[in-house]
């Protein structure tokens, strides 16, 4: 199953979810690919990935003779892979403007691994760009991180429609996953008005699962590590061990 | 003086430092205009502005013949005005790719009114697209929100590459203004590690002011209102309100 992981909206918790869902689901025993679609490379700072300036994502993308399996490097986790990126990436939605099919190069040039894999996810950059274009034509699901905040509503409006489009035009096995509540303060009332109007409004496409604030979660990327091996005990890695939980059983249901 | 809020990193208080930073200037009698130069339009969200879809940034932009004055628009607080977005303006790379003279559009369009205003602060999208880099050829000095945690350190190379570059290029006035540190909690050691860090090794372009976690910067957007407005004795309030005086100060020296 390839999962893209979407949200224009800045900071909503996208890469802490792509780098943690990724190491929990690999912790319970599946093979897991984690690609890097964003040019910032936070997931792969986060793992404390050396790449290879010519072995990124970037050139899969840009290069046909370049396969993905020739960018996937070891995390150190046991059961995840990662296929980097760098700040090369910036200049994809150029690279790509005029090449035919451009918003399926991704999923073409991954068709080739996917069997290698029980979950990919990819994290994409803040935008609804090309990238994030040619990720969601490569998924199986979208998973959309929102934070309980009020500004992180306004953006799903779009974001629905432009997942409409991509299952229309480019990619009609689409479907969405789920929305995934991020920084929960429980103590705070904006979070639990915008986590009561989520599910008024979204019913059961909001997941069961609330990753609830927790400084562990912004500490574990500048030790290199997914909070389950950084804060074993924390609320972090349990709220992220419960989404992989939830995500393995959904897949049961098919 | 122009002020540009810059960070292609998501989520890390540009919309929030945009809005209530203007807003302070304003209460202290400054005239202040508010441009809006983001397709999530989060700062025209925030302070409630109905736009005619016709009559945003993206026109002043794509249009020689539709004024930035046209565009202005009250907020609803004393000495405030905006130029409001809409999600028209995620268009504005492509619509303006072929332009002559394309990273200065906005600054030649807001050079006939920037006279009629003591602060303009533009808020950008998290991105370092053309829309951001107008943004900095149209600025004087360049302000930057950082959140106190790790991935926000890494894009701060980048960041200040792209400013010398619009600085030698485009717009040899352009300055740094400071880097603003937002969503400090004491509490953490990873707010503090990172703060003193930031302080190490920029010195004193670290402004003074420090703006902490405050839930009541989260619920001011949906009540329309800046923070000062919303909830006057709150931490935000007292943090902008600070903001406002250092920057005010700083003007003084030149
Ligand atoms: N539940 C949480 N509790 C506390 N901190 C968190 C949590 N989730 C993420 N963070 C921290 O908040 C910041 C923003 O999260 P993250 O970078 O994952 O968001 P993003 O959506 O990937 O951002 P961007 O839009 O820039 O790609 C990071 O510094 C991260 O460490
Ligand atoms: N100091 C703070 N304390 C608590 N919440 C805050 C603070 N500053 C901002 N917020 C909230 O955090 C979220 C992110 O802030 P904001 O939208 O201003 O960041 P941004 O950099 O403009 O994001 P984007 O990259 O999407 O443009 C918003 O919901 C905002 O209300
Ligand atoms: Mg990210
Ligand atoms: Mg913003």
């Amino acid at each position: 199953m390839i999962i893209a992981i979407v949200n224009q909206k800045g900071g909503c918790g996208k890469t802490t979810t792509a780098v943690n869902l990724s190491a929990c689901l690999a912790e319970r025993g599946r093979r897991t690919l984690l690609i890097d679609l964003d040019p910032q490379s936070n997931a792969t700072l986060g793992l404390g990935i050396k790449v290879d300036a010519d072995k990124s994502i970037h050139r899969v993308l840009v290069d046909d003779g370049f396969t993905a399996a020739e960018a996937v490097l070891p995390t150190g986790v046991y059961n995840l892979d990662i296929i980097p990126a760098t700040i090369m990436l910036s200049g994809a939605d150029l690279d790509l403007a005029n090449v035919m099919g451009r918003e399926s190069i991704l999923k073409n040039k991954i068709a080739s691994i996917s069997d290698n894999y029980n979950y990919i996810l990819i994290d994409c950059a803040p935008s609804l760009s090309l990238l994030s274009i040619n990720a969601l034509s490569a998924s199986d699901e979208v998973l959309i991180p929102i934070q309980s905040h009020y500004y992180a509503l306004e953006g799903l409006k779009l974001l629905f429609q432009t997942v409409n489009i991509v299952k229309s035009k480019l990619n009609y096995n689409l479907a969405i996953m789920g929305i995934l509540p991020t920084f929960y303060d429980g103590r705070t009332t904006i979070s639990r008005d915008v986590l009561s109007g989520l599910r008024d409004y979204f019913g059961s496409r909001i997941l069961n699962t609330v990753i609830r604030v927790n400084s562990k979660l912004a500490e574990a990327p500048s030790a290199n590590e997914p909070i389950h091996i950084y804060a074993p005990g924390s609320r972090g890695a349990k709220d992220y061990g419960n989404l992989a939980d939830e995500i393995l059983e959904k897949g049961q249901i098919l």
